[in-house]
């Protein structure tokens, strides 16, 4: 795992964050509930606690759909390519790519998605909310902070990598009793990786 | 758009993912320091925008695979685990045109992701014993 040079992250006092979306952008409240999902996975093992708030002007994180240059000198660029990207705390600022054709997928964990030239809007999410916490891109291929994202493909299971890094800014939550389970092959051969074989929380 | 996981995309707005300007970087498999190739210019643009190659070289890129570019293709080798050739062969071709996020690899000329095992020396000098700790 890795952060943002100066390791940032959300001060003491603001540990409570709340969450809202573009209102030009009109989403679902099925979309909506896929960004709650990805929250809940970083919620699960850290301290922190995300709420969502229905005031752009006034939340800590601030999520929209945009095309090309929306204003931050980094702009998408269509279909597939750059999907995301993510501001380092405390800005809070989540910018998602509207060309791309996101699959809006179930409940569940990894797995694939049925269109393979779409993306899965969850997995992400949670790796964007990773870089929003202050985690920088991982190099074990398994991990969510892993900079790519394999088109089809379903990620969103945090991974101990993941986990080890976002402990490391913010301790654990003391509520969180969740088990580490053994990799199982497939995943344990994709995750081994320097830190050693990561597995899915 | 945004579409529930067991529908199918509308093949209309289905947009090729084969179609996206990386995959033309496929055509500089092989290509190594020394020569020159039509476009490279354009691959010294995504190494750039992902941090491998200092904003220090703003302004326009060459064709020609110089050391600049020989650097930022070890590193990124190093980062996604290739063998570290500094030659563009196939594997790393094919993990570059995957799409990702738009987040640098490597911040201020340091990339963060190789850290892999990185080592912490923490001291706590001061009054009391003298405590030299390493976090693996």
């Amino acid at each position: 795992y890795s952060f943002f040079p100066g390791e940032p992250r959300w001060p003491r006092h603001r540990r409570d964050l709340t969450y809202a979306f573009n209102p030009r952008n009109m989403l679902t409240e099925e979309v909506k509930t896929v960004f709650s999902r990805a929250f809940a996975r970083w919620a699960e093992v850290t301290p922190l606690t995300f709420t969502r708030v229905e005031s752009f002007s006034n939340s800590d994180i601030f999520i929209g759909f945009y095309s090309g240059e929306h204003g931050d000198g980094e702009p998408f660029d269509g279909p597939m390519r750059t999907l995301a990207h993510a501001f380092s705390p405390p800005t809070g600022h989540f910018h998602l790519d509207r060309e791309e054709n996101w699959i809006i997928s179930g409940e569940g964990g990894d797995g694939v998605i049925s269109v393979p030239e779409a993306v899965d809007l969850e997995s992400v999410a949670v790796h964007e909310i990773g870089h929003l916490l202050g985690l920088g891109h991982s190099s074990v291929e398994g991990s969510i902070m892993y900079p790519t994202i394999m088109t089809g493909k379903r990620k969103v299971d945090l991974t101990t990598d993941d986990v080890e890094g976002v402990q490391y800014l913010y301790g654990e939550n003391p509520n969180f009793n969740g088990s580490i389970s053994p990799p199982s092959p497939s995943t344990q051969q994709r995750d081994t990786g320097e830190s050693g074989d990561a597995s899915r929380i | 758009g945004f579409y529930p996981n067991s529908s199918v995309v509308p093949p209309e707005l289905i947009r090729n993912a084969t179609g996206n300007l990386w995959n033309s970087f496929l055509n500089f498999t092989g290509c190594h320091a020394g020569n020159k190739y039509d476009g490279l210019y354009k691959l010294k643009q995504y190494f750039q925008h992902f941090g491998y190659i200092p904003e220090t070289f703003s302004g326009n890129f060459t064709d020609d695979f110089d050391d600049i570019l020989k650097n930022a293709v070890e590193m990124y080798q190093r980062n996604f685990r290739l063998n570290v050739t500094g030659v563009l062969d196939e594997l790393t071709l094919k993990q570059v045109v995957i799409p990702r996020c738009g987040n640098p690899d490597v911040v201020n000329g340091t990339s963060t992701m190789h850290s892999g095992r990185r080592t912490y020396e923490v001291s706590f000098s001061g009054g009391g014993q003298r405590f030299h700790a390493v976090k693996r």
